[in-house]
């Protein structure tokens, strides 16, 4: 699952850093 | 659990609402009904409009910007944001897209805005999924189960956090800087038209409800932790959140409503209504993707719906 959603994964993993969407 | 915690557990929760969504249900309210002084919203209700507030936005958010290397699509997507909150002048990735200004077919211009719309959302993921991880214990769920959770949770949040910015005439967007009318949002081609008209007859029954910022997050994280969301790998620990945050807007609700006796029971029976939303809008937007040739779906907005309902 975590391989299908790559975004919200690593806005899960990612802290506060700004996440280019 | 005993009511010291779980007022703890409210506080904590509404702390992460407020830093996370800065445009607050009660600042919503106070620019709808007209006691923010000369700050009123700029009003769009035709395609005049819709234009002379790209220059309103414009106007005013350039001195906010000067830093900034990516003045017009920032601008472009501050006029269509703030379905939900936003951060003021906010540094993240937008489409490429063209300002609405420019000239071009007016057929362009709902695919224009709607991308818009799909950039704001984008964004609002995002501070869903940071208020999410200051739910105590989320973090610590396994990670396929917290994917899950916001994949199948995200779009009912962004619905409910619609609400407070909407009455019965339309919605403030932008950051609560422009009033949208539900009217022009009607009058848009199809299927555009119809995409906001089942979230407007939501919201004015949810208003009735009149929950406040402090509730409205522990709903929110209500929501987040359901138990029952396809594919969820270890539910108890889930379950478990959940029934501690429920007693705390159980609580939260009698303190704060003592005379709406029903309140809890009817917020609960809410969450029905927005699943029929969430998949109504999926529909739409699949069907949208299926017509409309020139449209592009944001990659985490593609991400959440495929394979959703």
């Amino acid at each position: 699952l975590k391989e299908k959603h790559k975004i919200l994964h690593q806005l899960l993993q990612n802290s506060t850093s700004p996440v280019d969407l | 659990p005993e009511a010291a915690d779980l007022r703890a557990l409210a506080r904590h929760l509404y702390e992460a609402y407020l830093k996370n969504f800065p445009l607050t249900k009660a600042k919503a309210r106070a620019i709808l009904s007209g006691k923010t002084g000369d700050n009123a919203p700029f009003v769009i209700h035709d395609m005049k409009s819709l234009m002379e507030g790209e220059q309103f936005i414009n106007c005013r958010q350039i001195p906010l910007k000067e830093h900034h290397h990516h003045h017009q699509q920032q601008q472009t997507s501050a006029l269509t944001a703030g379905l939900g909150g936003a951060h003021q002048g906010s540094e993240y990735g937008f489409l490429g897209m063209t300002s609405i200004s420019e000239e071009g077919p007016q057929d362009a211009l709902e695919l224009r805005f709607f991308h818009s719309c799909q950039s704001r959302s984008a964004e609002a993921v995002r501070e869903i999924t940071e208020f999410a991880k200051s739910i105590p214990g989320f973090s610590e769920l396994d990670l396929n189960d917290q994917v899950t959770l916001l994949k199948y949770g995200v779009i009912e949040v962004l619905i409910i956090m619609m609400a407070p910015l909407m009455n019965k005439d339309g919605t403030l967007i932008s950051y609560g800087q422009i009033f949208m009318t539900r009217e022009f949002l009607k009058s848009l081609r199809k299927p555009f038209s119809q995409m906001m008209e089942p979230k407007f007859e939501f919201s004015v029954k949810f208003n009735m409800l009149e929950l406040d910022d402090s509730e409205m997050a522990l709903f929110l994280a209500v929501i987040i932790l359901s138990g029952d969301r396809p594919g969820l790998l270890n539910v108890k620990p889930i379950e478990q959140l959940q029934e501690t945050v429920l007693h705390s807007l159980e609580l939260q609700l009698k303190l704060n409503h003592p005379i709406s006796l029903q309140l809890f029971a009817k917020l609960l029976q809410k969450m029905t209504d927005l699943r029929q939303i969430v998949t109504d809008h999926v529909h739409l937007i699949q069907l949208l993707k299926k017509t409309e040739v020139d449209m592009c779906l944001h990659p985490l907005l593609q991400e959440i719906m495929k394979d959703l309902y």
